[in-house]
């Protein structure tokens, strides 16, 4: 039950997905489980659709959490967020137009051979675990790997980088899995979500480039106020902006493949801290970490309903 | 130990270059000491005026350390002893459990 898993630490990959195998059996109103296709080491990549449901056309928001192995607080808001709006359905008005009007798309661990490896080798671990046949490092930066401006600014050709960005876009059997099932189903995916640590940042495109997005005027508006709420819980301080200006200029970015290819509101949230802890977020900072971000998340997901087109 | 106890004594600093050259020494000093980057995630992206966060190995923080000196780079230890920090939290969560 949702009850007997805690929430305010972090959790192992295998407990992660046992937790989803749960969920699973149980929420079956509201819960579908299904894979994606392998990772790398060949571990089954998880998704949990989170919504009432409904026999009616239905349009949906992609959530990704774990793209960066090191960053745990990623993986346990992806966990938070499915528990919320499973325990607030019937008390919370938003909560129950969200998951009545939208499918919730939850990749709570993107990277999973990266996370893995950052419990049981290298608490610092960034990228993926794959090979590369030249040189003894491994892995690419799942986030410098998606085909848009791919490698050109802020990503490394080098194979022992950490931002290495892959010997091509979707190079990584993860990054390759979500890009299609992105594309099989952006007709009706109107938002994509994804989570890393630390800056304490809202971002949106471009990262690539130093231009605005078509769109602007809404996305702008959806992450001024979600900054807002967010900050009215605890007080913390987010930036929020285009990610070229608010943060640097990097291409390959999931971020931006989505906005490029369809998904007309796409977010990238850096959570806490700044760097006081940095990955080592203490747990007793994730409920209060996932409790604001839950009400940004709200907050995006409700104006995009219904103030945007 | 977590972790086969490989964080012993290592730290993270936050570095905070000022002017062109200091960056330009940052960057040399980045590839000689092989440090990991926290922030900002490519060496790339540091400027005059950027936080840097590094986590820098035991056995390389003198050097380290001596060459923010000569330089003159304002720095500030964010963590002293990274696996002392880590064995901390999972003893605090060890008695967050029993309790």
């Amino acid at each position: 039950s949702l009850s007997a898993y805690n929430y305010e630490v972090y959790h192992s990959l295998e407990e992660i997905q046992d937790w989803m195998h749960q969920l699973n059996k149980t929420y079956t109103g509201f819960i579908h489980m299904f894979s994606i296709g392998r990772s790398y080491e060949g571990r089954s990549l998880f998704i949990l659709k989170l919504g009432r449901r409904s026999q009616a056309y239905k349009r949906a928001v992609w959530i990704d959490c774990g793209i960066h192995a090191r960053e745990w607080i990623g993986p346990a808001f992806c966990q938070w967020f499915v528990k919320e709006a499973l325990l607030t359905y019937r008390s919370d008005p938003a909560m129950k137009k969200m998951l009545n009007h939208l499918y919730f798309y939850i990749m709570p661990v993107f990277n999973v051979d990266g996370y893995h490896f950052s419990w049981t080798h290298d608490r610092f671990w960034r990228k993926t675990r794959s090979r590369n046949s030249r040189f003894h490092c491994r892995g690419v930066d799942a986030n410098r790997n998606w085909k848009v401006k791919w490698c050109v600014e802020g990503a490394s050709m080098h194979p022992c980088d950490d931002t290495y960005c892959g010997p091509f876009p979707e190079s990584e059997p993860e990054v390759k899995a979500v890009a299609n099932f992105l594309r099989k189903h952006r007709k009706h995916i109107r938002a994509y979500l994804s989570f890393h640590a630390y800056a304490q940042m809202l971002l949106y495109p471009y990262s690539y480039k130093y231009a605005t997005i078509p769109n602007f005027s809404c996305v702008e508006s959806a992450a001024h106020k979600a900054v807002k709420a967010l900050r009215s819980v605890y007080g913390v301080q987010y930036r929020y902006g285009p990610a070229s200006h608010t943060l640097y200029v990097s291409s390959g970015s999931s971020m931006d493949w989505a906005y490029k290819n369809g998904i007309p509101y796409s977010f990238a949230f850096e959570l806490r801290d700044t760097g006081y802890f940095g990955f080592l977020l203490p747990e007793m900072l994730i409920k209060p970490t996932c409790t604001e971000t839950m009400l940004a998340v709200k907050n995006i997901t409700m104006h995009l309903l219904k103030k945007c087109p | 130990h977590l972790y086969n106890n490989r964080y012993a004594g290592d730290k993270v600093i936050r570095l905070l270059p000022k002017t062109e050259g200091q960056v330009h020494a940052l960057k040399k000093m980045y590839h000689q000491l092989q440090v990991d980057l926290w922030q900002p995630s490519s060496i790339s992206y540091v400027s005059e005026g950027t936080a840097v966060d590094v986590h820098i190995l035991q056995n390389a923080s003198q050097a380290l350390l001596a060459f923010l000196h000569e330089a003159n780079i304002q720095y500030t230890i964010l963590i002293k002893d990274l696996q002392k920090t880590l064995e901390k939290e999972s003893s605090l969560r060890t008695q967050r459990n029993r309790r």
